[in-house]
């Protein structure tokens, strides 16, 4: 509905009002003196009489900053002015939302907030759809930056509605994530890679409320890359947000490790199979407190290693993952009963879900089934007081199900199962054991040498990239080449190829 | 064995709007507060300059070894930042103290002649920002509440 | 191949945590101490 006649000349007289205010230096170290004063007039002008007014103003005000940034981009210096005017309005609704309602009542504080981030969202949107390849995010940008600044500043009122305000420009960040608004792409991996973003969502905010949001918005960032970074040659704007998304987790691998650790299941179903160094750099951190064995060390005992029995923590529900739920019911039959047989057989239907070469399966569900399977054959295994050994792993229903799956599909099929097995290899525990022994054992037991050069292949593929490389990658790929069992070197696609043969020796050679 | 993937049409459009993006990047500036004074923007310096971070120079002991000019220019020119906190950190390990009211340095020149609990009085050093430089003041009273 | 991570710009093998000063993921090098906003007494705004 149109604003009221004379509401637009009100609420320009009073935007501009409370930026000269604001900009009338002696205030900048005494912000409240002005406020309380304008607030005063905001209510002379029926602006705070209630939530219509007041949404009207914001959404005025948020307009005109940004038609102000569209009118003065090719400005020398255009930035200056605009971010003064841009932050002296930021600077009115950190004082608003922080101000409203009594200090200990936060429900007013933060609905306000919720109502002004909703306004911005809903404007840059609609921008987009209109300004198409003519949009400017900067504007966006800086009432989205400088708000988060603001409402994270060192004081007790804001403290105290922390984890709401992260929560609220997590919603925010997830309403605009990339594939909403590929115009403000740039600016959004800016926005949630902020060293105050980022110190507040995975350090600051105690019991690690925040990692599961943070999760979210690198889920959105993944998905929005896949369909671009599928194909090998990256055109340059994808190139610069993916070397963004590489320095984003490079800072997250070596400060907040345990993150990765925790989300890497749920990251590597959204990371295209062909991402292998991004998808290396998810699978590579462990926990702090962890030492990592050098897996070069000659005759290095796995099973021996304090850490191998850990459960990591994996905090996404992929049991939840497999559906539907008849076919879980039929799963979690055979894996009791290890029958009916004809489960065995129409597993592949269950997982195929299109003929279109490179995208025949459902690769979630096969990631999930795969860690499904495999956590259960380690319970069962444990449940006899053993641990994982390629002779503990063997003759249950759990290896009927990866046999059958290594001879029953197709190449595209067992590439994508034989990389749910890979993604487990990790840092020492339990998971990156069983896995580990569970794709020696498919490549010693395998009825065709098709299926052990693939094999072979799933792991060169992650170890001739460039570092990381995860330990458990690292140790599997040792034990085959070292343990003549696999009589690895006999095979004829490890000399298929000069430089081939020459790449195994030059492993083999830092093994030995 | 996944061979390339055709881009859908809604992933096109997604190119195309940020490819239009991406000829306008945000600078990290865009996410900084404004700098009165020197912008975040780098600038261009002749390649016998250091081009890399010193190392530590986000420390104290780093701001410790530069002198008091420098200190001053940094702590007038970088303010609100975490170089404009160092170095008046490292100012008072010199013994230099804030000034609230004149915001200028002050340095002991000599025992004060009078000290109670309000003020003490005497001859001070003191860094005039206005002029640039370093002045003798004598008989200055330096009164507590104004001590940062 | 993949990137040769070493070059992006970050000391990845500082001990102290990277993010109080990470530049943004379009930068190349660390935030600078008189790149970061930082609390300072009100005193110190002189503008």
């Amino acid at each position: 509905v149109d604003d009221p006649p004379g509401f637009q000349e009100r609420a320009e007289y009073l935007l501009k009002d409370w930026v000269a205010i604001h900009l009338n230096t002696s205030n900048s170290r005494d912000p409240l003196k002005g406020f309380s004063v304008f607030v005063a007039k905001m209510n002379m002008h029926g602006i705070l009489k209630g939530d219509e007014p007041l949404t009207r103003f914001f959404r005025f005000a948020t307009q005109y900053c940004i038609d102000l940034t569209y009118r003065n981009m090719n400005e020398p210096a255009a930035k200056t002015k605009i971010f003064s005017f841009i932050d002296a309005y930021v600077r009115l609704i950190a004082l608003l939302v922080k101000h409203s309602g009594e200090s200990g009542n936060t429900s007013t504080k933060l609905n306000l907030l919720n109502k002004i981030l909703g306004i911005v969202v809903g404007l840059l949107l609609q921008d987009q759809e209109i300004h198409t390849t003519a949009f400017q995010q900067v504007g966006y940008h800086r009432i989205f930056v400088t708000l988060f600044l603001e409402l994270s500043a060192s004081d007790p009122v804001l403290e105290n509605i922390s984890l709401s305000v992260i929560t609220a420009f997590c919603h925010t960040f997830h309403l605009l994530r990339p594939a909403a608004a590929p115009g403000f792409c740039y600016s959004w991996l800016e926005l949630i890679s902020h060293r105050v973003f980022l110190g507040r969502i995975l350090a600051m905010i105690p019991q690690q409320k925040g990692w599961y949001m943070y999760s979210q918005l690198l889920i959105d960032l993944f998905k929005y890359l896949a369909p671009f970074l599928r194909n090998a040659e990256l055109a340059k704007p994808v190139h610069h947000l993916y070397k963004g998304t590489l320095r984003v987790l490079l800072v997250l691998l070596h400060d907040f490790p345990e993150f990765l650790c925790d989300y890497h299941f749920a990251f590597c179903d959204v990371i295209p199979p062909n991402c292998i160094q991004m998808r290396n750099l998810i699978l590579s951190p462990y926990p702090r407190s962890m030492r990592l064995p050098d897996p070069f060390t000659p005759n290095l005992k796995v099973d021996m290693l304090n850490d191998i029995g850990g459960s990591p923590r994996v905090s996404i529900n992929y049991a939840a993952a497999i559906q539907p739920a008849s076919f879980k019911k039929d799963l979690d039959s055979y894996l009791k009963a290890r029958a009916p047989v004809t489960f065995l057989s129409e597993l592949r239907s269950n997982l195929q879900i299109s003929n279109d070469v490179g995208s025949r399966y459902n690769i979630p569900l096969m990631n999930a089934l795969v860690l499904y399977v495999g956590t259960q054959a380690i319970a069962h295994i444990r449940s006899k007081n053993l641990g994982p050994t390629m002779a503990t792993i063997v003759h249950s229903a759990h290896m009927d199900i990866f046999q059958n799956l290594a001879v029953d599909l197709d190449t595209e099929g067992r590439y994508l199962f034989l990389n749910a097995i890979a993604n487990q290899l990790r840092y020492p525990n339990s998971h990156t054991h069983y896995f580990s022994c569970c794709i020696l054992y498919l490549f010693g037991e395998a009825n065709s040498e098709a299926i052990q050069e693939q094999i072979t292949r799933v792991l060169l593929e992650r170890l001739i990239v460039n570092r990381p490389h995860p330990w458990g990658l690292l140790i599997t790929f040792i034990e085959l080449i070292k343990n003549p069992v696999y009589k690895f070197w006999e095979h004829d696609f490890v000399h298929c190829a000069p430089e081939i043969a020459r790449l195994f020796e030059s492993v083999a050679k830092s093994c030995m | 064995p996944l061979g390339t993937s055709k881009l859908q049409k809604e992933h096109q459009i997604q190119f195309q709007r940020m490819e239009a993006a991406y000829y306008h990047l945000p600078t990290p500036s865009d996410s900084e507060r404004l700098r009165p004074y020197l912008q975040r923007q780098p600038v261009q310096t002749p390649a016998h300059f250091p081009q890399q971070q010193l190392p530590h120079s986000d420390t104290v002991e780093f701001f410790q070894r530069l002198s008091p000019e420098t200190l001053f220019f940094v702590f007038y020119y970088m303010e609100g930042t975490k170089a404009q906190y160092l170095a008046a950190k490292a100012l008072k390990k010199q013994s230099w103290r804030f000034h609230t009211k004149y915001m200028m340095w002050f340095q002991r020149h000599e025992e004060p002649k009078v000290i109670n609990e309000e003020y003490e009085q005497g001859t001070y050093i003191y860094f005039d920002y206005e002029k640039w430089g370093q002045r003798k003041k004598e008989g200055f009273t330096f009164e507590y509440k104004y001590l940062e | 191949m993949g990137q040769d991570l070493m070059a992006l710009g970050l000391n990845l093998t500082a001990s102290d945590n990277l993010y109080p000063s990470f530049g943004g993921p379009f930068a190349d090098a660390p935030a600078r101490p008189q790149d970061i906003d930082y609390s300072v007494p009100p005193e110190y705004l002189i503008n």
